[in-house]
């Protein structure tokens, strides 16, 4: 009788679980619900310090993954996809009992469930002594999305406590053990671009610095080319970063840059803004006296709005503005079509116009259209040189975005300000 | 209040606490084989929760889980090459010297604070030790003028 009560237990909870593609046993939705349960407080940290931790906890997860998390305080605790407690020795319903100070400090199960052994001295992020439950909560969510112990070094999944460093993160076999159960994260993006800026070294030499972002709706990240992944932390909300563009997105970022100009525009809607780099914020009014936000018609005559996205190009000194499957420069003979300016290297492989984002990257030295969760890159100079059959400015076959740009993921929008 | 007298409650004590039982011979390493999977893969998704029906008491479940414990280890004490195989298996996954003997430094490793999900699971192969590729860019980063840092990058 027993065993068939458990059974039966066993099987409400197991239909929140579900053979991933990849036929491992994963949560089958993306956005989860998480909860403190409040008889499984810890007495060593204050309530809202643990709440903190764990909504930390859970968003470094969401970070690397395409998985969302939302604390839920209100729902009754069987909608609740993850519980957490802390408890000692025999404990919050469990059968695994604690084993006091020492050894097991925590433990997991798929079902959903995470206990802590109040007995261990659990401390906040940071803190030198004790056992940072800031780590131990994102190994045991580790556990509860699926993955078993990696033993390997610097993987948050080894199953001993490691005293702390300064910081710890996910590294790329954390992120890509992830992804073998959830996929990887994939989404269209509103623009990319490498944001120029000048540095003076301490011996007053000026360098030309660059970062890469990525812009989704209200959102950015910042992309390290060198590692492989954004910026921790990320994805920020827009106005942290980018004073006075609209809140909600931009349609596209144009930095105009020769030898007689060096201006940075933001695009949405029919209008655009210039942004001042010298105070990081948008003018109001430039030093020509121009006063922003101003219609693009009026800026850049011909030109249709809304647009898709633009970029400039330095080869020929234009921009290229793209809306529909038509390209426009304020030249002659335009707009065209798409197809004719960029044309298809593969027959049929080819964006056809709506294009989200064209992208200059000076890592790539290349110029990529973004659809979509694919991308073309146009055929450069190099490309020609090697292979002079290439047409000018053709489109190679399109890859997928997160192959070639990685972990790029949303958190879930309360997630946004911990 | 569990006693404390640093600022930041960083020497904070536990009352009534009691020490983890710690792994000081083979008996006890052992013990600790068999409930990491190394013995004996475990089943861990069988959660037994307290519920009226289910009146299983937690005396019950403590004699149990010994009984278990100890019958398994007292099969394997007659089978010694089970102990030394998963005592080799245990030193290879966490990096240590394989002598298959239980030494100073597995008896360490054994005490250290870990994570109380089973090593070894039921139907998953495991332990995990390496099978996802390093980064694998596909261009060359050299002449990137990005400022980041490695991963020494402060969140």
């Amino acid at each position: 009788r027993r065993k068939r009560h458990l059974a039966g237990l066993i099987s409400k909870t197991r239909k929140k679980r579900d053979l991933s593609q990849t036929d491992h046993m994963a949560f089958s939705k993306k956005v989860l619900k998480w909860r403190l349960i409040g008889e499984g407080y810890s007495s060593q940290l204050t309530i809202e310090d643990q709440r903190y931790i764990f909504r930390l906890a859970f968003r470094m997860w969401s970070e690397v993954s395409p998985l969302e998390f939302v604390e839920d305080t209100h729902a009754p605790l069987e909608d609740v996809d993850i519980r957490l407690g802390f408890g000692t020795g025999r404990h919050l319903g469990c059968n695994q009992k604690f084993d006091g100070t020492g050894q097991e400090f925590a433990h997991a199960w798929f079902l959903g469930d995470i206990h802590f052994d109040d007995d261990e001295h659990f401390t906040a992020p940071n803190v030198g002594s004790g056992i940072s439950l800031l780590k131990v909560a994102v190994h045991e969510i580790g556990h509860v999305l699926g993955l078993p112990h990696i033993y390997r070094p610097g993987s948050i999944m080894q199953p001993s406590y490691l005293p702390q460093e300064s910081s710890f993160e996910m590294n790329w076999m954390d992120r890509k053990a992830i992804q073998q159960l959830y996929g990887a994260c994939k989404g269209r993006f509103d623009t990319v671009f490498d944001w120029i800026r000048k540095e003076k070294t301490p011996y007053g030499e000026v360098v030309i610095r660059f970062n890469t972002y990525f812009m989704r709706d209200g959102w950015y990240w910042l992309y390290e080319n060198r590692n492989n992944r954004t910026r921790y932390g990320d994805p920020v909300p827009l106005q942290t970063g980018w004073h006075g563009i609209p809140m909600d997105g931009v349609d596209a970022y144009v930095h105009v840059w020769s030898r007689k100009r060096d201006a940075v525009y933001f695009f949405r809607g029919t209008q655009f803004w210039k942004y001042d780099s010298e105070n990081d914020q948008v003018f109001r009014q430039d030093p020509e006296g121009h006063r922003y936000p101003r219609l693009i018609s009026e800026g850049f005559p011909g030109v249709p709005s809304p647009i898709d996205t633009a970029f400039y190009d330095r080869r020929d000194s234009h921009i290229y503005f793209f809306k529909n499957n038509l390209v426009s420069v304020m030249a002659s003979s335009f707009p065209k079509n798409i197809r004719d300016v960029f044309p298809p290297v593969v027959n049929r492989d080819h964006p056809d116009g709506n294009i989200d984002a064209a992208y200059f990257s000076y890592t790539h030295n290349a110029i990529f259209l973004l659809k979509g969760i694919r991308f073309w890159q146009v055929v450069g100079s190099r490309d020609r040189w090697q292979r002079p059959f290439l047409p000018r400015n053709g489109l190679l076959p399109h890859k997928e975005v997160d192959q070639h740009w990685f972990d790029i993921c949303n958190v879930h929008p309360t997630a946004l300000k911990l | 209040e569990k006693p404390f007298h640093n600022r930041d409650h960083s020497d904070m004590q536990s009352l009534n606490s009691h020490q983890a039982q710690a792994v000081t011979d083979k008996y006890t390493a052992e013990l600790f084989l068999s409930r990491y999977g190394f013995i004996e893969p475990v089943n861990w998704e069988e959660v037994q929760l307290e519920d009226s029906d289910a009146s299983f008491s937690g005396d019950f479940l403590d004699d149990l889980q010994a009984t278990i414990q100890e019958g398994i280890s007292v099969a394997h004490l007659r089978d010694n090459q089970a102990f030394i195989s998963a005592l080799t298996e245990f030193q290879r996954v966490s990096g240590l010297p394989v002598t298959g003997v239980f030494d100073e430094a597995t008896k360490v490793a054994m005490n250290k604070p870990r994570c109380g999900v089973p090593d070894k699971e039921m139907g998953l192969t495991n332990p995990v030790v390496a099978t996802v590729p390093e980064s694998s860019g596909d261009f060359d980063f050299e002449n990137s003028t990005s400022t980041s840092n490695n991963t020494t990058t402060v969140r």
